[in-house]
């Protein structure tokens, strides 16, 4: 988080300084359901932090290596749920387990997730030199209240969640008074068939949301593929993870004086020229060679003792990397280049070893070079931080994508925040910590960003609706990075990125702190959810406590006023409608400017709204007809209501589907 | 003897205030099921009072699917588990 802030726009010098309008979240309080919490982290010490929130009804449960007395006015709750876990993990041995039984973490996810929303100021600090500064969440006097309901199994070394105790400290957190509830915890893909409600996380927010907290969940790391988001109830804000502009370039110098910038965080010392290998058969030899770095350890020691090898792989994830560094490794050899998809997830390799990633081209480039002298060499030398421009924004290739496959009218993600390469607290146990600090990437790192942001936002507007809060960051978004320039979605290949990337676009709190306009959801307007994908009246009735009967014909899944506008299948024109608040001066003119998607017709009437102190809330309708004559992918455009102050900018994602429930290989 | 395994009881919103109300009302509906206090009490892992209403317990396939059927519940979904992301 050494960059995270400053990136947003969010740091304490920025002109506007939301973080002193909102006392930095001080009475506002984040519960977290993750792997526990390593108390002893500064990033948890409460200097000049005020007394505990009126409002908070939770408390500090003692267990193994943990007790009350590792609370404070900064960590003012931590329990733990771990019944259902032992139900159905019968092999789990509490006594002798790694893990504990109590709210201390033991893998080091939870304190990192923690300090990313609402970690204190640390200064001073890096990764053994890489990516220096103050360590601190988004808001950084805002409370933590940890619910530990994930457990390490040393029998796989999985660490897993019960959705049993997932949904126990999701009904204690509601009791216990938390503001803002964040989840970096995902199922995979493919979910629940029927609907999202029977999904223990969806079912526990649901009725957080309807008592006003706002819930953030990670959108998952299934990605650059599509349809791979999670958590995608309309009622959660769902997060997807974006790079910062911050690299770690580290110099390649081969023989013939070229110097190439892969990404490592290599911190050893420089690594004098060395021989270099690419292992493939000369011609005549009868030994196995391989190239791949999957299968780097199928070459004879000989091949790679005393050299740095160059592999090339198809996977983007940096699993590949530790692997290929551990084969070389193993058999003498002193360092290895990986020429991969990028992955978005550098990690270093054990004991310092000198593991650098580069693209195809480079990695071809190196190839080439190798097969043009008798002895190739490179000398490697130690990673840099780069920050700024050049280096661009993208959305992390692991990012799980859109559309939502479970209702792909209800866009997904709804956001995008850094979750890459974020330096934030861990366990003094976790692999690879330097100080008790880690570099972690996933929309894990992504989401507590957004509560973080929520936070303020609600220190803020203390009565806006979680819906309120969502549609707020949604429609004020970036979507270009913070200094212009457009954001990529990493994938392969690369392209700009669209709303199944990157929801609304790029978080922008000062913007979202004064949005003009918000597509507010009440709980009749989930009540039309859940009519419009197929609920009965007797479940919903008991869903939300009282009587309630679906209109016949069911209500449109459309018409959901969320802070966007997804049509899946368009094939005749449809009317939709959406319904705005006014939360800026009460005497606002906003006019609309739409872009429409390619070949989408889109006709929004009226095309004024006029709010004064007596109308706060109107409504529009927009029609959409499409001019394809064949089954197209999604086109995306936008409808921005303007009042020359403020810009409501709702992303339209269309897809024409002539022959309707019909899938091809064309 | 069939194998149980935890499942998750919805019942949706909470019908009363009181978390111990709540709670004593999961406990009778799964003695009604399994016809002893003592059967009820080892099956429950979890009852769900304060946001909503519902509760984890170690049903068999067939008791599930018997609780299921019962007009206040809403659905009833074997536990999952979650990853880190």
């Amino acid at each position: 988080t050494t960059r995270t802030w400053d990136y947003l726009g969010l740091s304490a010098s920025s002109p506007k300084n939301l973080l002193n309008e909102t006392n930095m979240g001080e009475q506002i309080i984040i519960g977290i359901i993750d792997t526990g919490v390593w108390p002893e982290s500064e990033v948890f010490n409460d200097d000049g932090i005020g007394s505990v929130p009126s409002h908070w009804k939770g408390g500090c449960q003692s267990g193994e290596m943990f007790n009350s007395s590792h609370c404070n006015k900064k960590l003012i709750g931590a329990k733990y749920f771990i019944n259902g876990f032992l139900e159905e993990n019968k092999s789990f041995n509490s006594k002798e387990s790694l893990d504990f039984i109590s709210p201390r973490d033991l893998n080091g996810h939870g304190t990192h997730v923690a300090t990313i929303a609402a970690g204190s100021y640390v200064q001073d600090i890096s990764y053994k030199g890489l990516a220096g500064g103050t360590v601190r969440g988004g808001a950084p006097r805002a409370r933590i209240a940890m619910y530990k309901g994930c457990w390490y199994l040393d029998d796989l070394d999985i660490t897993t969640c019960s959705s049993a105790d997932i949904l126990k400290a999701m009904d204690e957190a509601i009791h216990d008074g938390v503001d803002v509830l964040s989840l970096s915890l995902g199922s995979v893909v493919p979910q629940h068939g029927e609907t999202d409600i029977r999904d223990g996380i969806s079912t526990g927010a649901f009725h957080a949301v309807l008592k006003g907290i706002t819930v953030v969940c990670a959108g998952g790391n299934s990605g650059p593929e599509a349809q791979t988001v999670t958590n995608t109830a309309p009622w959660i804000v769902t997060v997807a993870a974006t790079t910062l502009d911050r690299s770690f370039p580290t110099p390649i110098t081969l023989g013939n004086n070229k110097v190439i910038l892969g990404q490592a965080m290599y911190t050893g010392p420089e690594l004098g020229f060395t021989s270099l290998v690419y292992p493939e058969d000369p011609g005549n030899s009868n030994e196995t060679f391989s190239g791949t770095c999957e299968d780097l350890s199928l070459n004879s020691n000989d091949t790679m003792v005393g050299k740095v090898v160059l592999c090339f792989t198809t996977s983007s994830s940096s699993g590949s990397v530790s692997s290929a560094a551990g084969s070389v490794k193993k058999a003498g050899g002193l360092g290895v280049i990986i020429a991969r998809h990028p992955g978005s997830d550098l990690e270093p390799c054990l004991d310092d070893f000198p593991c650098v990633s580069v693209d195809y081209e480079l990695g071809t480039n190196i190839l080439l070079y190798i097969r043009s002298t008798g002895s190739p060499v490179l000398k490697i030398q130690p990673s840099t931080t780069l920050v700024g421009q050049p280096v661009g924004t993208k959305v992390a290739s692991f990012s799980s994508r859109g559309p939502n496959s479970i209702a792909p009218a209800i866009l997904k993600p709804d956001i995008a925040a850094p979750g890459a390469s974020i330096l934030a607290a861990t366990t003094t146990n976790t692999t690879l910590n330097d100080g008790g600090f880690i570099m972690l990437s996933g929309t894990s790192m992504a989401a507590p960003v957004i509560s973080g942001v929520v936070a303020l936002l609600k220190a803020l507007h203390p009565d806006w609706s979680p819906a309120a809060i969502r549609s707020a960051i949604v429609t004020t978004a970036w979507r270009t990075d913070p200094f212009g320039e457009q954001i990529d979605a990493e994938g392969s290949s690369r392209k700009l990125a669209d709303p199944f990337d990157y929801g609304g676009g790029l978080v922008n709190l000062e913007k979202a702190v004064k949005p003009g306009l918000v597509y507010d959801l009440g709980l009749q307007d989930y009540v039309l959810y859940m009519c419009s994908v197929g609920y009965n009246d007797s479940s919903i009735s008991q869903l939300v406590g009282e009587r309630t009967t679906c209109s016949n014909p069911r209500p449109s899944v459309l018409d959901l006023n969320l802070p966007s506008i997804t049509i899946p299948d368009l094939k005749e024109e449809v009317t939709l409608t959406r319904t705005v608040t006014n939360v800026g001066p009460p005497s606002s003119v906003y006019k609309v400017k739409v872009e429409p998607p390619l070949g989408v017709q889109v006709t929004v009437m009226p095309k004024k709204l006029v709010f004064n102190s007596k109308t706060k809330k109107l409504s529009y309708h927009v029609r959409v007809s499409t001019r394809h004559k064949i089954n197209t992918g999604f086109y995306f455009g936008s409808l921005t209501w303007s009042d020359s102050v403020h810009n409501v900018i709702i992303p339209l994602s269309v897809r024409t589907q002539i022959l309707q429930n019909y899938y091809d290989e064309n | 003897v069939a194998e149980s395994k935890v499942h998750i009881v919805y019942l949706g919103e909470k019908q009363h205030d009181d978390p111990e109300f709540v709670t004593e009302s999961h406990h009778q509906m799964l003695c009604s099921l399994l016809g002893s206090k003592e059967d009820a009490h080892g099956s429950m892992v979890y009852s769900y009072r304060h946001g909503f209403s519902g509760f984890a317990a170690k049903l068999t396939k067939s008791q599930a699917k018997k609780i299921a059927n019962l007009p206040e519940v809403v659905h009833v979904i074997p536990d999952s588990f979650y990853k880190l992301k």
